[in-house]
């Protein structure tokens, strides 16, 4: 779970580099399914 | 941001069997190089699927949308 | 350990990523996949765990006969095959009656290619 939230931390913190950049918002939700995605690929 | 190594180690040290198992500094700048790529192409598709449709947020759907064609490229 | 979160990193996870339950939102996972042909050895355990949402990767089917705009990364030959075969699936879908995919092929097919 540690390693879960470390590779969730990161993935939100590029989320945000993107949200700035796009002008868009991302859910909870969608990051953490970013996360899941990332984590299992 | 980005990932760390030491994170990218520990994630490719789950899967080994043999935990002396070492990875060359090369690969795991490799691998840490390529986790940020991919998340970088779900988010921007995802992105560009939700602004496509007018909308100020990213919702899971506009993730499922994308998520068929984003697993086969990687 | 270097690979875990600073206490920094913790408490801005904390706030900002984590799934709380008083968000009033699901977690989220992958859909487990199973290869029909060949049964796993351990059954994969059907975890309907109703607090937590499944990724759909067949809810927008019908979307994938075409490519979705990419970033960095372009289409791979097996996306390309993907969404031909979505495609032509869809083309099917308004078919009446016979299929003209059959018709067509059997125009081509000679006995002794065949067993």
């Amino acid at each position: 779970e540690r390693l879960k939230a470390a590779v969730h931390y990161t993935v939100g913190c590029l989320c945000q580099e993107v949200a700035e950049e796009k002008g868009i918002e991302f859910s909870k939700q969608t990051i953490a399914a970013v996360s899941e995605i990332t984590f299992s690929q | 941001a980005r990932f760390k190594k030491d994170t990218v180690n520990k994630l490719l040290h789950l899967h080994f069997k043999d935990e002396r198992i070492k990875v060359s500094a090369d690969a795991l700048q490799l691998m840490t190089e390529m986790l940020k790529v991919f998340v970088q192409e779900a988010v921007a598709r995802a992105a560009r699927q939700a602004k496509s449709e007018d909308l100020p947020t990213v919702d899971l759907e506009h993730l499922e949308k994308v998520l068929p064609q984003l697993l086969l490229d990687f | 350990e270097h690979w875990a979160l600073t206490s920094e990193e913790f408490e801005v996870w904390d706030r900002l990523y984590r799934i709380q339950d008083s968000d009033g939102i699901k977690n989220v996972k992958l859909p487990q996949v199973r290869f029909e042909s060949i049964r796993d050895m351990e059954e994969i355990k059907e975890s309907c765990n109703e607090n937590i949402h499944e990724l759909s990767l067949t809810e927008w089917r019908i979307w994938q006969n075409r490519p979705f705009p990419t970033h960095m990364v372009d289409h791979s030959d097996r996306c390309n095959n993907f969404i031909s075969i979505m495609e032509k699936i869809e083309l099917m879908r308004h078919e009446e009656g016979a299929c003209t995919y059959d018709s067509e092929l059997m125009t081509y097919l000679h006995k002794d290619d065949i067993i």
